[in-house]
């Protein structure tokens, strides 16, 4: 087991650098064991530098960058053990519209071979959905879903208002 | 593996038999304040087989159960259903779909289903093992929590990586 | 000092009644002493029932919910002590649009009486101030303001491009 | 009682002199993420006296001096000054206008500045007593922590109370 953690590590490092690098489009980061000799117990250092300024404690980094560093690590783990299926509730909460198409743009990707489930009130993110529920609550405190939107090849089928059940 | 069909009833504000069918790209939730997109993301915590009240935002796991509203009366049971579509084998059963139900009475008592045949959590588990479903540690993030990766004390971020390893 | 803890709280207690009914156009909402006999160490239980809904612990309301709670305690206990001014940093980013409309309206009555300055990234508050300013990197880890609007009335006057000092 | 001004230079990401109007209404702030919004909350917090540098996302104080980009070194110094409008006297002094100061440097001493002359943080504590400027517990509300309130054990909620009463 002690093999097996040094080795996820290790290619974890490799994709949270690849996938910092393109969501901040530029930058470095870095994962550190706190204490090599002591790999079932080691703490994990996470390190990130965004574009053009200098290596800071990740306390410094803002909302937003803290954010996108999160998902940049999670989506890292997420290509050495990719798990069938990702849900996501309002993970785009704090980015701004840059950071935004550049995190669906990388979930669009990973769609490819996992199934994604997201709550977001995004309008950009929404657009990379193949199926989009709406919920509401035409009654006080009963959840009713509204309608289903098809992918791009379907939108000739008009948008199914599914009747409240 | 993909999720091809929720359904629902009686769980936390959708109290009337609800469905919703994913793709295996990107389905998007969307909705105002309140009107229960979380609580479909705790619904997919639950069937497989979440124990904890407070993973569910409750204190006890009767909380989940619809609990009334002006309009209309609490519920005594709360049963959640998840299809899994299987064409890729990648579970260790010969059904190309399985359908996993649980349910729970106000009473305390938990009942689980494997296409409609009472077993025991267990036998869910292991038809999830070494698929990653089921281990949500990166899987299923809940709303606001995109920060705690990082803002957790470096000994606490190890358990992510155990659970890649 | 015990005195004054209970008079401030029962001050409170009445206006956080009343702004959550106003932030949630209906519904109840009470601020309960966890021990009265020890005023000086008892805990303070926040009940909050969105319009509609039943009574419930407040773990189960929602993020958007659960932030509109809050907004309305900080509001409550405003009223009762008003500071001569109040920052607040993206406080509106759980908030959908209806919420966020109700939210900004109260906030620019409060802005009668007091100072306010807002980090947002909705437009709906930014419509509410009297000034706006534009924050910038042009140059990589170096803000620099590049903007400013003026009141209603002031409309007339071009935006001043604030020259980077 | 109202900020008239708040002047920044060498603090975090203002290396060069930024100076903000603000009015007495409602003033917003806004631009996209890491630009160095909530930098600005934190001049604020720390030229009112600010004595914990985690409060101010850093780990000592030195975090909060500007440490350098790819195109520019870091500087020795930090200073934030506050004007502040004193038209309604609520301040105890004559003056109409006052402007306090603060300033940092990297051996870690601290200056404080009364209308640019040197005085102790305690003088600059007694003429705010009685306005509630200076002690933030509801009147700096810090990104993402706004759920704090409703979220925290009820022990742990009175606080707030305690500093309005
Ligand atoms: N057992 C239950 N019975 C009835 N209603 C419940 C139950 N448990 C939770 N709820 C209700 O569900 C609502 C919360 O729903 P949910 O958290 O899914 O909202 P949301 O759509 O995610 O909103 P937001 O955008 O604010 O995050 C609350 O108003 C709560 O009262
Ligand atoms: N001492 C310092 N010297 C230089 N830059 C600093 C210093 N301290 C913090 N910073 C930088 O300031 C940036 C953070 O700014 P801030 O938190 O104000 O962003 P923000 O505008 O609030 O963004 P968001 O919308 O994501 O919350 C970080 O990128 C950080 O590197
Ligand atoms: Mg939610
Ligand atoms: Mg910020």
């Amino acid at each position: 087991s002690r093999v097996r953690f040094a080795e996820t590590f290790s290619q974890v490092r490799v994709q949270f650098r690849e996938v910092f690098r393109r969501l901040f489009n530029g930058g470095d980061a870095d994962l550190v064991l706190m204490d090599e000799t002591n790999l079932l117990e080691t703490g994990i250092e996470i390190v990130a530098r965004p574009p053009g300024k200098h290596l800071q404690n990740i306390s410094l980094l803002s909302g937003g960058e803290k954010a996108l560093t999160a998902i940049a690590l999670l989506f890292a783990i997420f290509l050495v053990k990719p798990s069938p299926f990702c849900v996501f509730d309002e993970m785009d909460a704090p980015l701004d519209d840059n950071n935004t198409v550049r995190f669906s743009r990388i979930l669009q990707e990973f769609a490819e071979k996992s199934q994604f489930i997201i709550i977001t009130h995004n309008k950009l993110t929404m657009e990379k959905a193949g199926v989009l529920y709406g919920i509401t609550m035409p009654e006080a405190g009963i959840s009713r879903i509204i309608s289903v939107k098809f992918k791009e090849e379907d939108k000739s089928k008009p948008v199914r208002k599914v009747p409240p059940a | 593996v993909y999720f091809k069909r929720l359904e629902i009833q009686g769980f936390k504000s959708f109290v009337d038999y609800t469905s919703l069918d994913f793709e295996s790209g990107i389905t998007a939730i969307v909705g105002p304040n309140g009107c229960g997109k979380s609580n479909i993301v705790d619904a997919l915590r639950w069937v497989l087989g979440e124990q904890s009240a407070k993973a569910l935002r409750g204190n006890r796991m009767e909380d989940i159960i619809f609990n009334g509203t002006d309009t209309r009366k609490a519920v005594g049971m709360a049963e959640v259903s998840l299809t899994i579509n299987n064409y890729d084998r990648q579970l260790s059963t010969e059904h190309e779909e399985i359908t996993i139900t649980r349910r729970t009475y106000r009473s305390g008592e938990s009942e689980y289903l494997l296409n409609k045949t009472a077993c025991r959590l267990r036998d869910i588990q292991d038809l999830f093992l070494d698929t990653g479903i089921g281990r949500n540690a990166y899987s299923i993030l809940e709303q606001g929590k995109i920060d705690l990766v990082i803002s957790s004390r470096p000994a606490d971020r190890r358990y992510v990586f155990e659970e890649a390893a």
